[in-house]
């Protein structure tokens, strides 16, 4: 997280921790977790621990664990052999589905999905959530939970973006309807924060409560404008997906 | 050893009898045989009464006659002086003198013989209660036909015991009816029904002529009834004095008609029948009886039905009804099965929530789940208050016998993020 705090895992209890490599979900029940299909591309059982503000063995040994069941990554992603050189985003979304129920608490809880209502559409200026273990200005990435509030901005702000990437074109870069583009100048998630909830205040209610807009989704540089997948135009996919993987599991 | 025939003489006869001599002959002749003794000699003192000498003969401990004085021969052709006849197979004879034999008598002779006895007609009682037949030495009873000689040998009966009345309704009357029943009889019969019954005998006032009560009440002939711990009569006269109808408390019962030597009535006949047994009629209001009856006997068959919410436990199954017979000894079969509250049991645990502990767990209890807030909250809006349904199971108003669901609450942190002001 680029211009963003130390916080506590109670600010951000849905947040997820991927280990290897390092990422975020977002878990959004008890037996799913959400996360960027990018996190999970070729690890069918990632480690992750939900609970823990600190990624100290002795805080993660008293979080939980979660277990997976199965990695759905969306149908729409693109397998790209050099993922350094992928300038293909589109369809940055998977599910992960978990053995055992998580049992939620002060620490543990999921965010919201969002509805179909127009409502839940990012404008520009909504702020925003992101959280993570990611990298820093000064760290390649930290122990402590890190979070920060930026705006949405239109996907325009984040096309003109220097690209960095030495293998990738500046043009090669594919920007679709299914990506929210946020931020503002120092403010920005980065690698390690891949997968993580942007979160959105749920409109028309009154105490805070979040509903989970985009997933970090990829950036040309961290500390400008950040992609973020747009759930929204995911949630028949997650709940169909959900919902077709729900029957009782087989021992 | 008895005799047939035997010689008495007086001391020293035919010279005279010595003085204060006392002597006795016991005489036996054969049974069934009287005795004819007579004298061919007869000379003793005379004196009143045969006071000072005497010839007694004496019957059974009675003296029969006394003799004395001189006796002569009414027939030329007789030598008999003095004979007697006497219908007994013993006689005592004894012969007694004073002091004094002055005049020198000479005593007597006598002779018996044993002769046949006509017990048919010799006694005032008769020896048999029809047909008397003697013979030499005896005699013997007979009987009109379809009668029989009792062992006694002396009274004709017919037979008319050993009837076992095992129908559950019937109809019994005297030998003969409504022609005069038989003397000297005794009919025994039995009535036996099957268990659940109690008999009940029916006798009309016309249906009953026996002989009736002499003066001092008793009855010569009569009809006895005799049940388990009961006897009703004995009964008799024109027209049945007892109760028109009899109820007994037993499945069993004796009938004994005795009658005597006399009296030509016609008898009786009576009816009767298996009264079954009834059960109680129990009520309850946790169950409904089909069919329903004011009354119920021996063999009903009810179909007990537990009203809502009630059920019958046998082991460990429940049903809503069940089948009782009213048994022979007038108790339900079944009756330790009642229809009882049904039982949910204790609720079942749900994830994320939990249930209070019921106070109860019948049927109409209430609990209620609740779930571990504020991190779940229950899916149905309506709350989870269960109530013990009818069918045994905890019931909600919305979801019926499904738990309810505990959710996570989404999207709320519990602390929220605080951008610290550089």
């Amino acid at each position: 997280i680029f211009g963003g705090y130390a916080t506590k895992i109670q600010s951000f209890p849905w947040q997820v921790y991927f280990e290897s490599p390092r990422g975020g979900g977002a878990l959004i029940n008890e037996y799913w977790v959400l996360t960027a299909a990018h996190v999970v591309e070729g690890n069918s059982d990632p480690v992750m621990y939900v609970g823990s503000t600190l990624l100290k063995i002795e805080q993660l040994r008293n979080a939980q664990r979660l277990i997976t069941e199965r990695v759905i990554i969306h149908p729409g992603w693109k397998q790209e052999d050099d993922l350094n050189a992928r300038t293909n985003f589109d369809n940055d979304i998977a599910l992960v589905q978990l053995k055992d129920p998580v049992k939620m608490g002060p620490t543990v809880a999921p965010i919201c999905l969002p509805e179909t209502s127009s409502d839940y559409n990012p404008s520009e200026g909504d702020l925003g959530l992101i959280s993570g273990w990611g990298r820093t200005e000064k760290r390649t990435n930290v122990i402590q939970l890190r979070g920060a509030k930026l705006p949405v901005t239109s996907l325009e702000k984040c096309k003109q973006v220097k690209e960095e990437n030495p293998k990738a074109r500046s043009n090669d870069y594919v920007f679709t309807d299914n990506m929210i583009c946020a931020g503002e100048k120092g403010v920005d998630s980065c690698e390690g924060d891949s997968g993580g909830a942007f979160a959105l205040p749920v409109p028309n209610v009154k105490d805070p409560k979040f509903y989970v807009a985009g997933l970090v989704s990829w950036g040309k540089k961290c500390g400008t404008y950040g992609i973020y997948t747009k759930v929204k135009n995911y949630v028949d996919w997650i709940l169909k997906t959900m919902q077709e993987n729900s029957g009782p599991k087989k021992d | 050893e008895p005799t047939m025939y035997g010689e008495i003489l007086s001391p020293n006869y035919p010279q005279a009898y010595p003085n204060e001599v006392v002597k006795t002959w016991d005489i036996e002749v054969p049974e069934g045989f009287g005795i004819h003794l007579y004298f061919t000699h007869l000379d003793v003192e005379l004196s009143e009464n045969c006071a000072y000498d005497s010839v007694q003969i004496i019957s059974g401990g009675i003296e029969e006659e006394r003799l004395c004085g001189q006796r002569t021969s009414k027939s030329p052709n007789s030598p008999i002086v003095e004979e007697f006849q006497f219908p007994y197979n013993r006689l005592q004879v004894v012969f007694t003198s004073d002091f004094s034999n002055e005049e020198r008598f000479t005593g007597f002779a006598a002779y018996y013989t044993a002769v046949d006895v006509n017990e048919c007609t010799d006694f005032t009682d008769v020896p048999c209660s029809h047909f008397c037949n003697n013979f030499i030495g005896g005699y013997f009873c007979s009987c009109p036909p379809e009668y029989f000689l009792h062992d006694d040998m002396r009274n004709c009966g017919v037979n008319c015991s050993g009837d076992v009345f095992t129908a559950l309704i019937g109809e019994i009357a005297s030998p003969n009816y409504p022609n005069p029943y038989p003397e000297n009889s005794r009919c025994e019969y039995q009535i036996r029904l099957q268990e659940g019954f109690r008999l009940v005998l029916t006798i009309r006032r016309e249906d009953f002529d026996v002989e009736p009560a002499d003066s001092e009440g008793n009855c010569h002939d009569s009809l006895t009834f005799a049940a388990k711990n009961q006897q009703f009569g004995p009964y008799c006269g024109n027209g049945f004095p007892g109760p028109l109808t009899i109820k007994t408390q037993s499945k069993t019962l004796d009938i004994v008609f005795q009658t005597d030597l006399t009296g030509q009535n016609k008898g009786w006949k009576l009816r009767y029948h298996g009264d079954p047994i009834p059960c109680p009629k129990e009520i309850s209001a946790n169950s409904i009886w089909e069919p329903e009856k004011a009354k119920y006997v021996f063999r009903d068959v009810v179909k007990i039905t537990c009203v809502d919410g009630f059920e019958v436990v046998e082991g460990n199954v429940g049903s809503t009804s069940f089948y009782s017979t009213c048994q022979s000894n007038g108790q339900w079969s079944n009756s330790r099965l009642e229809c009882q509250p049904v039982d949910c049991g204790v609720p079942e645990p749900i994830e994320n929530g939990k249930v209070e502990d019921p106070e109860d767990t019948i049927f109409g209890s209430v609990i209620h789940y609740t779930c571990e807030e504020p991190y779940y909250y229950m899916e149905q809006e309506e709350g989870g208050e269960y109530h013990c349904a009818a069918n045994g199971s905890w019931v909600n108003d919305q979801l019926g016998v499904e738990l309810p669901k505990c959710i996570p609450v989404c999207g709320v942190p519990t602390e929220p993020f605080r951008v610290q002001q550089r």
